[in-house]
């Protein structure tokens, strides 16, 4: 219903205007929220107005009303439990990153296949074994799953998730998981987008 | 010239031929390719087309052919030094992680305020102070930057880069940076695409 771009752009402002109520400002506009992107303030303003909040033109929004808005339509509210399937670099520096508490996920735990892993505890979590991931999942409701394990593991790992009833794979493996329409898989290739990126800069034959 | 979106796919295009050439697969199709990323084969001939690249339609593209014409023109031929600002639990990880090697980038060294990081060796390469960072940047020739230092310090340590003559920065900090015109910058913010991802859940607002 709400455009792809559109929903990049909401947790974006809620961070703004969570910042104006930490800052004390009572009021805040389209043009200070767009100032801060570099985007176009009419953007702003149809996109508060998509997800059905209206605003006094000439004051601006009430931060502390906008950005309690924002949080219970981005589900910040609820909490989010969430677990990192693949103990290694890149799990472990997702497990130990606090940004994720203040959009309500909770990283509740880590697996790993690893034996010299399995036992270990990482910034308040534990590092369990992939033989109590099916019972994990079930008792505490897990809907959502970091995979950070290598790519020739990751569709052997995505399928047993799928069976346990995951709704959502963020999947950083170079590989393109394939998976039951009713799940939601993101093949996040972090190496590909700055490839991509990397196309952009002046002189390169994608610029 | 191209689009983003064609320039997203290009990379996933090489890693696809490149796996047909490891296997001793001698042609590779449109469909072939289009299949692994669930993808429209027009959008592939579309793509390869826009590259200057013409294949036979009936066999297909020739495997190393192709893989060799991608990779130059995606720039893997060229050796790409990059270095990461700020050694923290993500620096790390990227640092440690070989999937950039594949693609001609290679991460040269690590910049931290940290002392007792400074002087450190992770993955082959030095993590050295910010007080070598200008020389460093001249001495080799770093275009390139990957900022992972916590968002209080990006923007600053953004500004040094920009005056030493860096051209395309790579930032995960949660900060929208400012930057010259002429600087390319990717303002990364893992968690709000992560929060726009699960916005797609059925049963989210945003769905
Ligand atoms: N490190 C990065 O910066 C980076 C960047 C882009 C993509 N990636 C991708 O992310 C993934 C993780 O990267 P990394 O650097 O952390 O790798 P890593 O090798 O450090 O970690 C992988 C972990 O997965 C575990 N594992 C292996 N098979 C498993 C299985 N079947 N079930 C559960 N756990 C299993 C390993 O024991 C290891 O601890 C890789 O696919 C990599 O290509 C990493
Ligand atoms: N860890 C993650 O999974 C993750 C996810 C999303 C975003 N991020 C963002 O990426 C950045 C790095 O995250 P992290 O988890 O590695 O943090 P971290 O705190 O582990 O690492 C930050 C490093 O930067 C160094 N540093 C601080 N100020 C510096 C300066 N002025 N110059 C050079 N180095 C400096 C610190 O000494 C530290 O080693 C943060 O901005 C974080 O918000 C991290």
């Amino acid at each position: 219903r709400l455009s792809i771009p559109t929903l990049r752009r909401l947790p974006l402002y809620y961070n703004i205007v969570r910042h104006a109520v930490d800052m004390g400002e009572q009021y805040i506009s389209s043009s200070n929220i767009a100032d801060v992107l570099n985007i176009d303030p009419t953007q702003v303003r149809k996109d508060i107005a998509a997800i059905g909040y209206g605003g006094k033109p000439k004051i601006g929004f009430n931060t502390k009303e906008l950005a309690e808005y924002l949080r219970t339509f981005l589900g910040f509210d609820k909490q989010r439990n969430i677990i990192i399937v693949g103990a290694g670099n890149l799990g472990i520096a997702l497990a130990k990153y606090e940004g994720f508490a203040n959009q309500g996920m909770k990283i509740k735990a880590l697996f790993d296949v690893n034996p010299n892993m399995v036992g270990a505890h990482i910034a308040g979590k534990d590092i369990l074994s992939m033989d109590e991931l099916e019972s994990y999942i079930k008792d505490n409701d897990i809907k959502i799953v970091i995979l950070t394990v290598p790519a020739k593991a990751a569709q052997n790992v995505a399928n047993k998730l799928f069976s346990y009833g995951i709704e959502a794979v963020w999947n950083f493996a170079p590989v393109n998981i394939s998976h039951p329409r009713n799940v939601l898989v993101w093949n996040h290739d972090l190496v590909a987008s700055f490839v991509t990126f990397l196309q952009l800069i002046p002189g390169s034959p994608g610029a």
